[in-house]
């Protein structure tokens, strides 16, 4: 059975691409296979785990358009068990196109619902947006993992986050559930980032992992280098915190 | 004659509001008349404003869609000369919306040519993409504000940025031109971003601002008093960054 989840945020730079590179490389380092799905027209997961030439790459747009098949748009990643169907150029126009097409909505779900490879994890990277991408991903999910920055403007943002997953489970995809919140550049010297982890644990009580991601530069030097920071600095505090997450993550699943 | 600036980054969490707001607070403390026009759904410049109350609110979307005059939807701020469109609660599914209006993306440059009050300065706060928000934002604008975190991701989206602002020049709006790169979130003790910003101010030159905007947690912890952090802090190193770069902005205009 494999557990699609969509790791979302609306609120930009919370760590989002950050936290879908880091874990999906930790669950494959435990053996798991994985499948990891660029929907941000950034590209910066595809950036991430190496993939450099963007241009001449077949990825989620043409696939979401119905042009080629899931399939034919996976490609192996330097890391075992670990493959990536990454950001082309043209996803960039995706959302205006989309807007116009029948059942625009579920154009990832139709293309998923066709792969015959197996994957344990799949994860979909979003946009910093609540637009026809991020829907898209929402409805091909089970699960939705919700990065979180400790900070006051990210907080702001979370209950609209929140009443749209609702949405989404009500009218597009009854089995949509939160997997969980992850608070990400904890910096233990703030009393900002302490006063907004607080309160999000005092809100969401065990909906909110209890590990949590320290600021650390290592993890932002990483993606510099095209290698997620578990592989470029595993001892560092950020990749051992995704570490960790991973771990929460398996037991969660019942699989450790 | 004003001065129409759109703040504009595709890539999430590069300081855009906190630019924008404490931008505009340090120009209307030199007595120039100011409008900020809150383009996000998010609504942090909004709040970053103190103003809390978004549901009765009447702001951006209402002048966006031609509902009500630019007039109608401008508030006065706690702060002298200081004034705020703010982010109602609709924005959010404007983008969708937009899509099958006729002339989508003139909307905003339409509401602010009737928009009779003058102004020195008018800053568009946007979202991190580049969907039909922050293209109205750039079709009614004079100059572009480009905020750049000086860490990995946020420079790979930078040539594309560059890219889409010619487009617009070409394609809609002829008198577009790019104000400057403000380097945020500069932490002197990381290589990583004094690598970024020697790469970005080679590339650029004299595009890219002499000040630099260094990350000080004082500024992450106005927002969340409802101040923009040259009120909440002024001494502050954030703050006294901030008072600089309007400096070299009113210079740049020769109002200086
Ligand atoms: N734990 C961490 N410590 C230090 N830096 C981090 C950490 N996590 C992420 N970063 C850095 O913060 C920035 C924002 O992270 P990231 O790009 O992953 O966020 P995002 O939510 O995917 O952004 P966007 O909204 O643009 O998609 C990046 O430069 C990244 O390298
Ligand atoms: N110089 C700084 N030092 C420390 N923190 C900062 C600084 N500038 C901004 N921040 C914080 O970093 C986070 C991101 O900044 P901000 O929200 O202004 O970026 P943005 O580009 O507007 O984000 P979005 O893409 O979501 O609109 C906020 O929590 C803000 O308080
Ligand atoms: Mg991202
Ligand atoms: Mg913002």
């Amino acid at each position: 059975m494999t557990n699609i989840i969509a790791v979302v945020n609306q609120k930009g730079g919370v760590g989002k691409t950050t936290t879908t590179v880091n874990l999906a490389t930790a669950l494959s380092a435990v053996g798991k296979k994985n499948l990891l799905i660029d929907f941000d027209p950034q590209g910066n997961a595809t950036t991430g785990l190496g993939v450099m030439e963007k241009e001449t790459v077949v990825g989620s747009y043409e696939v979401l358009i119905g042009k080629v098949s899931a399939e034919n748009a996976i490609q192996k990643t330097a890391i075992p068990h670990l493959y990536l169907m990454p950001a082309s150029l043209h996803l960039s126009g995706a959302e205006v196109e989309l807007v116009t097409m029948p059942s625009r909505e579920r154009g990832l779900l139709i293309a998923l619902e066709k792969l015959s490879a197996s994957f344990d994890y799949i994860f979909i990277d979003c946009p910093p947006s609540l637009g026809l991408l991020t829907l898209n991903a929402l409805v091909a999910a089970d699960k939705v993992l919700v990065p979180l920055q400790c900070e006051f403007y990210a907080l702001e943002g979370l209950s609209q986050l929140l009443y749209t997953i609702g949405q989404v489970r009500k009218n597009f995809n009854p089995r949509l559930d939160l997997q969980g919140i992850v608070l990400t550049m904890f910096d233990n010297r703030s009393s900002l980032s302490t006063q907004v982890a607080n309160d999000v644990r005092q809100h969401l009580k065990e909906k909110v992992y209890k590990t949590q991601i320290p600021r650390n530069v290592r993890v932002a030097e990483a993606p510099s280098f095209g290698k997620p920071a578990v592989v470029y600095d595993l001892k560092c505090q950020g990749s051992q915190a995704y570490i960790q997450l991973a771990k929460e993550i398996l037991s969660q699943e019942g699989e450790l």
